[in-house]
């Protein structure tokens, strides 16, 4: 069978379908100063799959969480890689409390963006990926 | 009542793929 470091390197989504991948490439991405990043990604996917079965109020708490800790400090690193349109969207939605499990959605898909075309190619060529493998 | 980041750390755990 294939190694999973082997399968890390076919897409972004192999690397995140596994723990260990995910482990190292947080690694990598900490020491690039980049970490939220990755958690934000996590968060939006996570906030996607727990309007099934959560109350609103919760999900209102943790869309505010998200938005303050990720979007509204205009010089974060997630925040910096959102286009302004797709940020205001977001305010809109938590100011008028219209709380949407797609609400991340867009803001998800920029952050994937830019890590599938800088620093996932960047993470397979790292000393940290090549040292594991 | 969970903090804001207890709450977000759980979420971001939900999203990750469980052990194989």
């Amino acid at each position: 069978p294939t190694p999973p470091y082997l399968k890390w390197a076919e897409s972004l989504h192999s690397l995140l379908d596994d723990q260990d991948g995910i482990h190292l490439f947080r690694t990598f991405l900490k020491q690039e100063e980049c970490a939220d990043m990755l958690d934000f990604w996590f968060a939006c996917s996570g906030f996607r799959k727990q309007e099934a079965n959560e109350g609103n109020e919760k999900m209102l708490k943790l869309a505010k969480a998200i938005y303050k800790k990720y979007i509204l400090d205009n010089n974060g690193i997630v925040s910096r890689q959102i286009k302004p349109a797709t940020k205001s969207f977001i305010k809109d939605c938590v100011m008028k409390l219209h709380i949407d499990p797609a609400m991340f959605d867009q803001a998800q898909t920029e952050i994937q963006t830019m890590m599938e075309e800088n620093t996932y190619p960047l993470f397979l060529k790292s000393d940290i990926y090549l040292e594991y493998t | 009542i969970d903090s804001e980041d207890d709450l977000l750390q759980e979420c971001i755990s939900s999203a990750m793929p469980k052990k194989k």
